[in-house]
């Protein structure tokens, strides 16, 4: 997280902790983590744990482990080559079903899913909030979870961010309409928060809830503006899903 | 006596033409119109003759020098002409003096003179040369013109010609002084300019015959010179013949203005040079981390060159990372990307295990060493070298027997706490 501050995970109980790599997730329900594609789709076995604050070795030995049952990628998720980085996150979601469900608590607590109706959109100027572990201004990786609020911009803002590989394509880096463009400077998402909730506040309701807008998806560089999977777009293949697989 | 300018006049002395008293002192101030200057002459001169006229006189005197001294009985050489005495000066002011002393024991009557405008020729009368190169002069003033393919400069004096405005921006070109190899216009400031694209420096070359300016005086100063000046630096003045600068001038600068200044005389052949775009270069920086390809000696404006980094180094660019990343030598000098390194791959907390426990490593990156141990003495570790992990270069920790996968503590059977102790019977 650039520009951000720390955070407990109290502050974010939906946020899972990934490891190898260093990534993020959100919880859905008792059984189901929504996250980013590429975060698991070379890892159908991922480390995860719910519940912790600090990335310490005896904070995970008392945090919950969540073990996979199975990754479900969504089919629109185009496969990558090993030799290329990737440079299209069209369709950028995942979900992970798992084997034990987990026990709610200060610590644990799922985050809603966006309805359908246009209440749910979002426009320019919208606050919401990021939260991981990934890179920050000054450090590659982090103990300590961070958090941040972010406004939402257009998709023009994050088309325009300079593309400084000389070899380039002109499909690479595309933005559609599966994305959220959203950041300003100094604030943003990096590498390592991947798969973590882009959270608003469930608009017209009398006490505060929060559910998941976008997951953290890409960025070319990080510091300014960052791309996130429009969920509200999903809600349809995510109720699906895991009605099929329950 | 003082008068406005009038374009004749006459000058008499006291009580001219009966004798002049003794004592006097008397002057004129002759003026006439600017532009004139004066003929003034006598047509009669009886004045008491003394040495040198040291007694009595008449003095005419321009700009505070005295001209003339006349005294004495003087007459007409020419029977033609009453004219007994005369003089011309380029100048429109005069003034004449006439004195007398006490001890004149004859009677003398003085003089007549008169005096008229005449046109000075500006353009001959006087040392100075007013005009760089064709002086015309009328009656009362002149003006200067020039030749074909000059122009009068604003000074109204000085020709010159129009060297100036040239842009060069091809790569490679050629640059003289006007008129090269013929002998350069004299007054005159000749600038050019070498605008090349952002990412090339300017370099000039010159040959040491191409360079005839004239010489630098006792002092070392150049009346003629070329001068170079690029962005930060400026080379020369450069004069005399032969060049005596270095050959071969590398400005380090896309730009370079080129002035060639050239005083009212002593032209020579000029000069003739060549100039060339040299791209800017990068450095090559240190490859311990990374492969760089193509692999060169060096590296100039625009080239691209694919950095890939050795096993079990990533660069972190975004939210994505890789092994290799693409940089362009820019017109700076610098490396775009520049901030992009190959660091070492991060593996990561291990994940803990049931029954067992793993040092927390100070650093977990790529080649870190890490040991996982069971609760001794009631587990132990279902394989026996299976304990040690390796921060590999694909970002786990890895096991040269279990790969991956974590180890596993099993139950140590068949071992009592305390051993039975049999009794004898």
């Amino acid at each position: 997280i650039f520009g951000g501050q720390p955070a407990k995970i109290e502050n974010f109980p939906w946020q899972v902790f990934f490891n190898h790599p260093t990534a993020g997730g959100a919880l859905i329900n008792e059984y189901w983590v929504l996250t980013a594609a590429h975060v698991v789709e070379k890892n159908s076995d991922p480390s995860m744990y719910a519940g912790i604050t600090a990335l310490r070795l005896a904070d995970l030995e008392n945090a919950q482990r969540l073990y996979t049952k199975r990754v479900i990628i969504h089919p629109g998720w185009k496969e990558d080559d090993d030799l290329n980085p990737r440079t299209n996150f069209d369709n950028d979601i995942a979900l992970v079903q798992l084997k034990d469900p987990v026990k709610m608590g200060p610590k644990f607590s799922p985050i809603c899913l966006p309805g359908t109706s246009s209440e749910y959109n979002l426009s320019p100027g919208d606050m919401g909030l990021i939260s991981g572990w990934g890179r920050t201004e000054k450090r590659l990786h982090v103990i300590n979870l961070r958090g941040a609020k972010v406004p939402v911009t257009s998709l023009e803002t994050c088309k325009q961010v300079k593309e400084e590989n000389p070899t380039a394509r002109p499909e690479d880096y595309v933005i559609t309409d599966n994305m959220i463009c959203a950041g300003e400077k100094g604030v943003d998402s990096c590498k390592g928060d991947s798969g973590g909730a882009f959270a608003f506040q469930v608009p017209n309701v009398k006490a505060p809830k929060f559910y998941v807008a976008g997951l953290v998806s890409w960025g070319k560089k990080c510091g300014a503006y960052g791309v996130y999977t429009k969920v509200k777009n999903y809600v349809d293949w995510i109720l699906k899903t895991m009605q099929e697989n329950s | 006596f003082s008068a406005e300018p009038t374009m004749h006049g006459e000058i008499l002395s006291p009580n001219y033409p009966q004798a002049y008293p003794n004592d006097v002192v008397k002057s004129w101030d002759i003026e006439v119109p600017e532009g004139f200057g004066i003929h003034l002459y006598f047509t009669h001169v009886d004045i008491e003759p003394s040495e040198s006229c040291a007694y009595d006189s008449v003095q005419i005197i321009s700009g505070g020098i005295e001209e003339g001294r006349l005294c004495g009985q003087r007459t007409s050489k020419s029977p033609n002409s009453p004219i007994i005495e005369e003089f011309q000066f380029p100048y429109n002011k005069l003034q004449v003096v006439f004195t007398s002393d006490f001890s004149i024991e004859e009677q003398f009557t003085g003089f007549a003179a008169y005096y008229t405008a005449i046109d000075v020729n500006e353009c001959t009368d006087f040392t100075d040369v007013p005009c760089s190169h064709f002086c015309n002069n009328f009656i009362g003033g002149y003006f200067c013109s020039c030749p074909p393919e000059y122009f009068l400069h604003d000074d109204m004096r000085n020709c010159g010609v129009n060297c100036s405005g040239d842009v060069f921006t091809a790569l490679i070109g050629e640059i003289s002084s006007p008129n090269y190899p013929n002998p350069y216009p004299e007054n005159s400031r000749c600038e050019y300019q070498i605008q090349l694209q952002e990412g090339f420096q300017v370099v000039v070359t010159m040959q040491r015959e191409d360079f005839d300016v004239e010489p630098a005086d006792s002092e070392g100063n150049c009346p003629d010179s070329l001068t170079f000046a690029a962005k930060n630096q400026q080379f020369g003045p450069y004069c005399g013949d032969g060049f005596p600068g270095p050959l071969t001038i590398r400005t380090q600068s896309n730009t370079l203005g080129i002035v060639f200044q050239t005083d009212l005389m002593g032209q020579k052949k000029g000069w003739k040079l060549r100039y060339h775009g040299d791209p800017i270069s990068c450095p090559k920086e240190s490859t311990a981390n990374s492969n760089w390809e193509p692999d060169k000696a060096k590296y100039v404006f625009k080239d691209v060159v694919k950095i890939t980094c050795v096993d079990g180094f990533e660069v972190v660019e975004g939210h994505v990372s890789s092994t290799s990343y693409y940089s362009t030598c820019q017109s700076d000098g610098q490396w775009s990307n520049s901030g992009l390194k190959c660091q070492p791959v991060y593996c990561g907390i291990p994940d803990p295990i049931a029954n067992g426990k793993v040092e927390e490593p100070e650093n977990s990156v790529f080649g870190t060493v890490i040991h996982y141990t069971c609760e001794e003495p009631y587990y132990y570790m279902e394989h026996e070298e299976g304990g040690e992990y390796r921060c590999a270069a694909n970002g786990r920790w890895v096991n040269d027997q279990l790969g991956i996968e974590l180890p596993r503590c099993i139950p140590v059977c068949g071992v009592p706490t305390e051993p039975f102790q049999v009794q004898q019977k």
